[in-house]
């Protein structure tokens, strides 16, 4: 038996924002420390590591490991039938076909189940290495959208160079040019605000646009987002969730042919 | 020119 009880819904409705971009199906892997899920776009370029720890649900039962292989845009649809200030509740049995999903109004007067098919995934799953990046960013990521936004009205690709100073983010078109500086900058009065960079040696790695863009769609989650750089390796972007977990993006970089 | 490259050259399956 699974069942995992969350009081603040909205926020697995954002999880779901933040990955249906890039996924349409996805295996939902339960255990008792919690839920996790790894998965590359069609094109693998890109990868989505999400994990939200058990401790961060209200209830959470899990009495033997479970796969949960879901149609991303189906379950999407399900969840756009719970409201914002609904308590959400996932449950399964042990190999079921099937999965639950409970939403109770937080007065308890109204309580909807919808039950969703499950898939068969073949999933592969990734082992990604321990690495020491070269940079690691903190800043707003609500300004990281942002600048994802406008630059890709300039260019497919986007550098990002990253010296102590701070950070450049690079788009060229036919059109033209833009860049977008942002100084590192910790002595605000929100740290919410703050550009911290911390810098082992410089780095300037070009990546996509539209998946910049895609991994945006966690904006909602975090307050902060946290890039992490080195040559030649893919780029982090991490949304941490607030005593629960954590979404992550990886993006390898363009290369000159 | 720039070419992406995919992830499985950075990451290995398991």
């Amino acid at each position: 038996m699974f069942e995992a009880r969350l009081v603040q819904g909205a926020l697995l409705k954002k999880v779901l924002e933040s990955i249906k971009d890039l996924l349409n199906e996805a295996t939902w892997e339960c255990a008792a420390t919690g839920i996790s899920l790894q998965a590359m776009d069609s094109s693998h370029v890109s990868l989505v590591a999400l994990n939200l720890r058990s401790d961060g649900f209200d209830k959470y039962r899990c009495d033997r490991n479970v796969s949960l292989g879901m149609n991303l845009t189906n379950m999407a649809k399900i969840m756009k039938c719970a409201s914002n200030d609904d308590v959400i509740t996932i449950k399964a049995q042990d190999d079921a076909d099937t999965v639950t999903f409970v939403f109770e109004t937080p007065n308890q007067e109204k309580i909807s189940d919808y039950e969703m098919k499950l898939m068969n995934l073949d999933t592969e799953h990734l082992g990604i290495p321990d690495t020491d990046y070269s940079c690691i960013v903190k800043m707003p990521s609500v300004e990281f959208q942002r600048i994802c936004r406008d630059l890709s009205q300039i260019g497919d690709s986007v550098v990002i160079s990253c010296t102590k100073e701070g950070v450049k983010f690079s788009a060229a078109g036919d059109l033209g040019t833009g860049n977008v500086k942002l100084a590192q900058n910790a002595n605000v009065d929100k740290e919410e605000e703050a550009v911290v960079i911390e810098m082992q040696e410089p780095v300037s790695l070009t990546f996509a646009c539209r998946y910049l863009n895609s991994f945006t769609k966690a904006t909602p989650l975090a307050p902060q987002v946290q890039l992490s750089m080195s040559s030649d390796v893919p780029l982090v972007v991490e949304y941490k969730l607030e005593d629960m977990g954590y979404v992550r993006y990886y993006l390898a970089p363009k290369i000159e042919d | 020119t720039s070419k992406q490259p995919t992830l499985s050259k950075f990451f290995t399956a398991q």
